[in-house]
């Protein structure tokens, strides 16, 4: 009774502990959908946490969702608890997502950079990257999204430890990417790999790594395009729409890319919202706001996922 | 833990490709450990640059020299800060 009356504030904040110990609330709350994988253990020996939404199956065609690659990114976290909630909770009442779980897995990463995250409720709030030491540097911790076998090294990450978008020694020398890509390359079946970040308000798609267009570039254009357009429909938040490397920089390294090339076709990257006033700052009263427009391009995305099976 | 008391965060709404250069040669001055929270890459998108009280002065300085327009979009980052760590412990509570 206690864990199933627990009131959590999804419109706040919260510290790893208290996300983690919510997962298993989540899990207790809905035993025959959300399941809770420890994926791996960060480099400070944090357990990663993906919650996997499943009604059965083995290995079906799955969704993949990460918040919090940026630990200072803490809106991108707050988004990522509400929205396992969300989909939780909507399952079995809303008819989309209960025909999209009827055929497909969800895993969600949350805290993508776990200790990144705690780093910043103790010592930093402004730290990026993970906590990982780089020999014959004081500076620590590497770029996770500059850390992916996609064009790794190239321009648009420094080869410099103390810089915030260091790529680090080598292609998935983070632990916490290696995870991922494990779990990834063992699963075999995702067909789609959103990370989310923020803040600029883009949905960005690959290559960030090249200004070249993707293969599948028209498509995923489109599909962005009207996904920000449900967003905007529900606050008027707006949203740009493009490659990484034409919307905002050429960035090497990044997660979506690696994904991308691995045969994930719909990879995409969100930056949410920014009010203009507060940057990586939020105020914990735009949570809400921000999960809820940010579900209606979500949930357009992972729609037009099961719609176009491949 | 570490404290921005006095840090400002910076909003440049970049005019021209000539100000995105600028601002540019900003991020490589290592010893104003300026914190680019959006970096200069287009005038579609705003430059927020957090900079430290020690270079605030200096950084002005470079904008006013150079003509380059900003607004202030934090004042002191520090409160901000405080505000969002009494909030989360409220909620704690």
């Amino acid at each position: 009774m206690e864990r199933s009356t627990r009131s959590f504030n999804f419109g706040a904040y919260h510290p790893l502990e208290t996300i983690y110990s919510w997962m298993d609330t989540l899990v207790a709350q809905h035993p025959d959908l959300v399941t809770k994988q420890e994926i791996g253990r960060s480099y400070e020996n944090r357990p990663m946490y993906a919650l996997k939404f499943s009604t059965g199956g083995n290995k079906r065609p799955a969704i993949w969702i990460d918040t919090g690659i940026h630990s200072r990114e803490w809106v991108s976290q707050a988004t990522g608890v509400w929205t396992a909630n969300k989909i939780a909770s909507d399952y079995g009442t809303d008819a989309s997502l209960t025909s999209l779980l009827n055929t497909m897995d969800i895993y969600m990463l949350i805290l993508t950079n776990p200790d990144g995250y705690a780093y910043t409720h103790t010592n930093d709030r402004m730290w990026r990257k993970t906590r990982s030491r780089t020999s014959g540097s004081v500076c620590r911790g590497v770029d996770p999204n500059r850390n992916w076998d996609a064009g790794f090294g190239g321009p648009g990450a420094s080869k410099n430890p103390c810089s915030d978008s260091y790529h680090g020694p080598s292609a998935h020398s983070e632990i916490e990417v290696k995870n991922v890509v494990n779990l990834i390359k063992s699963h075999g079946n995702f067909k789609s790999f959103i990370s989310v970040h923020a803040y600029s308000q883009l949905l960005m798609y690959p290559y960030g790594y090249s200004c070249r267009s993707v293969p599948h570039q028209p498509e995923l254009d489109s599909v962005g395009k009207a996904a920000v357009q449900k967003l905007t429909s529900l606050y008027g938040t707006r949203y740009k729409v493009g490659s990484i490397c034409n919307i905002i920089y050429q960035a090497s390294g990044g997660s979506i890319d690696w994904s991308y090339n691995l045969g994930i076709k719909y990879s995409f990257a969100f930056e949410l919202r920014d009010t203009g006033r507060y940057g990586f700052i939020l105020p914990a009263n735009q949570i809400i706001p921000t999960a809820s427009e940010t579900w209606l391009a979500l949930k357009h995305i992972m729609e037009h996922v099961r719609d176009h099976p491949y | 833990e570490r404290v921005f008391t006095g840090d400002q965060v910076i909003r440049v709404n970049v005019q021209s490709e000539e100000e995105i250069q600028l601002l540019r040669a900003l991020e490589t001055q290592q010893e104003w450990e300026l914190d680019f929270w959006l970096h200069p890459v287009s005038t579609e998108l705003p430059v927020d640059i957090r900079v430290p009280r020690s270079s605030l002065g200096s950084v002005r300085e470079f904008l006013r020299a150079h003509d380059i327009a900003f607004t202030v979009m934090i004042d002191n980052l520090q409160e901000v800060l405080d505000e969002e760590k009494a909030e989360m412990e409220g909620n704690q509570m």
